[in-house]
């Protein structure tokens, strides 16, 4: 564990609380995109099965756990709860564009052929275009609210964070992992232009609104 | 090397 990495974890954990807060607040899922929560929480299932199987630590098990808590939270919020406050006209990514090269880019390119580990490169690369249905959600609508703005950029944060924590650990430790850095790398370069809108719009109090 | 006996990140 490295500061990094913690810093890392945290900004995903911070996200995930914004979210939450936010849906339960203003008792509204408006300008939010259930597909992407759909896909994150089979992002938390597929990776970590491993829950079952390898004890790595009490925080690391305790933040399995509450990622795949509240991603179940979320998706009640959405499709239960406040169900009627949810934008189904603007959703509309056909998610099956990801989940199916997903699939199939784990069958091929995994470190080893079993089932654990395909589930785990498949949620690996699942995870770095998870957020597109929200991305696409904003562009249909032209606009983000803040606090909308804020959870997604805590959430790209996240993996950037993680770029910095396996640079760290290749120098520190030696230690890499291809396949998580380059699906790492697409995920944050996915935020990269809303990155731009946050800090020159959102930062200085506008509204997160795309150009006409 | 590159570790695939066990993920420890999340």
């Amino acid at each position: 564990m490295n500061i990094f990495r913690l810093a890392g974890d945290l900004s995903h954990l911070l996200a995930i609380i914004i979210l939450l807060l936010k849906i339960w607040k203003t008792r509204s899922c408006a300008g939010i995109s259930g597909k992407s929560q759909v896909l994150f929480a089979i992002v938390y299932l597929t990776r970590y099965l491993d829950l079952f199987t390898t004890y790595i630590s009490l925080y690391n098990s305790i933040m399995k756990i509450v990622f795949i808590a509240a991603s179940g939270a979320t998706l009640y919020l959405m499709y239960v709860k406040f169900k009627a406050t949810y934008d189904h006209n603007h959703d509309s990514f056909r998610i099956e564009f990801l989940l199916i090269p997903c699939v199939i880019l784990a069958l091929i390119i995994n470190h080893d052929f079993t089932v654990m580990e395909i589930l785990w490169t498949f949620s690996i690369y699942l995870e770095s275009v998870a957020i597109l249905p929200q991305l696409f959600l904003v562009s249909k609508t032209g606009e983000a609210e803040s606090i909308t703005s804020h959870y997604l950029f805590a959430l790209g944060s996240y993996r950037a964070l993680y770029l910095l924590n396996w640079i760290y650990r290749y120098m520190a430790e030696s230690h890499y992992d291809l396949i998580a850095i380059f699906a790492g790398v697409v995920q944050t370069i996915l935020y990269c232009d809303f990155f731009y809108l946050y800090i020159t719009k959102v930062l200085k109090g506008k509204k997160l609104q795309l150009p006409a | 090397s590159p570790s695939h006996s066990g993920h420890d990140e999340l």
